[in-house]
């Protein structure tokens, strides 16, 4: 949806 | 080998009732710390982290770390089967490729096994770093689960926005706009009533209400819920599992363009 950020962009490959 | 006994069998159905409509496989990874399972919703804008800790269980004996591929909504039809107070033994060999879930009834009277298949999931760990939260709110999980819902039927967006006074939900749609506020209540004399805010600095923050509506599903498992959150940052919504371990949900914001 409109401006929703993908959690991928704060938790990185751990 | 791998074999765990839970006594409070139902925690383990509760726990996958609450994340089987948002992540429908996932790797649950055993050691000899116990039982964890991370895993992002289909569409990558939350992720689940739950651990259930090895002492939690009766009996625990994990030779090597291993990591079971499940469908939650064939675990969730095999827990159901459980009654509400069975102990619930959990058996898999290391090379197997099934896992047996064992219910004994309290009074022993009634033994049932079932035998899961074990799936090939290729899921990628994420890192969660540690983060030092600006506003952190203990609130009764009903309550929770009562605003997210009935912000829903107002809005698809909430802000929360915390600050000294309180917390306050907000939405707007076409039928016009909803405001939650909820005030600390450190007084109430029932431990559960009460809504505790650790506030660092004020904070607001854009989500999806879907899905904190969906992490609600966690509702049975504990009295309160916990949302700690930093400006620009994933809001954290923890529901304790008894002194077991936690289940945690992370969603991430939504930014105005």
């Amino acid at each position: 949806g409109k401006g929703q950020t993908n959690i991928m962009s704060f938790f990185g490959k751990g | 080998m791998l074999e765990a006994r839970l006594v409070q069998g139902s925690m383990l159905r509760k726990v996958v009732d609450a994340v089987k409509d948002l992540v429908s496989d996932a790797n649950i990874d055993v050691s000899s710390s116990g039982f964890s399972l991370q895993a992002m919703d289909t569409s990558h804008v939350s992720l689940i982290a739950m651990h259930l800790r090895a002492d939690a269980f009766e009996h625990f004996r994990c030779d090597r770390p291993m990591s079971m591929g499940m469908s939650l909504a064939n675990l969730a039809k095999v827990l159901k089967c459980a009654g509400s107070d069975d102990i619930v033994t959990l058996k898999a060999n290391d090379d197997g490729d099934t896992v047996t879930f064992m219910f004994e009834s309290p009074k022993e009277d009634r033994v049932s096994d079932f035998e899961l298949k074990l799936m090939d999931i290729d899921s990628e760990h994420l890192g969660i770093p540690d983060t030092d939260y600006c506003a952190t709110v203990t609130m009764p999980a009903g309550e929770y689960a009562r605003i997210c819902k009935d912000l829903s039927s107002i809005g698809d967006t909430v802000v929360i926005s915390a600050t000294k006074d309180g917390v306050k939900f907000t939405t707007s749609g076409d039928v016009g706009t909803a405001n939650v506020t909820v005030r600390q209540n450190t007084t109430a004399d029932k431990k559960e009533d009460q809504t505790i805010i650790d506030l660092k600095e004020p904070v607001a923050l854009t989500f999806a209400l879907r899905y904190l509506t969906s992490f609600a599903k966690a509702t049975p498992l504990a009295t309160h819920v916990t949302l700690s959150m930093t400006r620009e940052l994933p809001v954290m919504v923890e529901y304790a599992i008894q002194d077991m371990g936690h289940l945690r949900f992370y969603l991430a914001p939504k930014i105005e363009d």
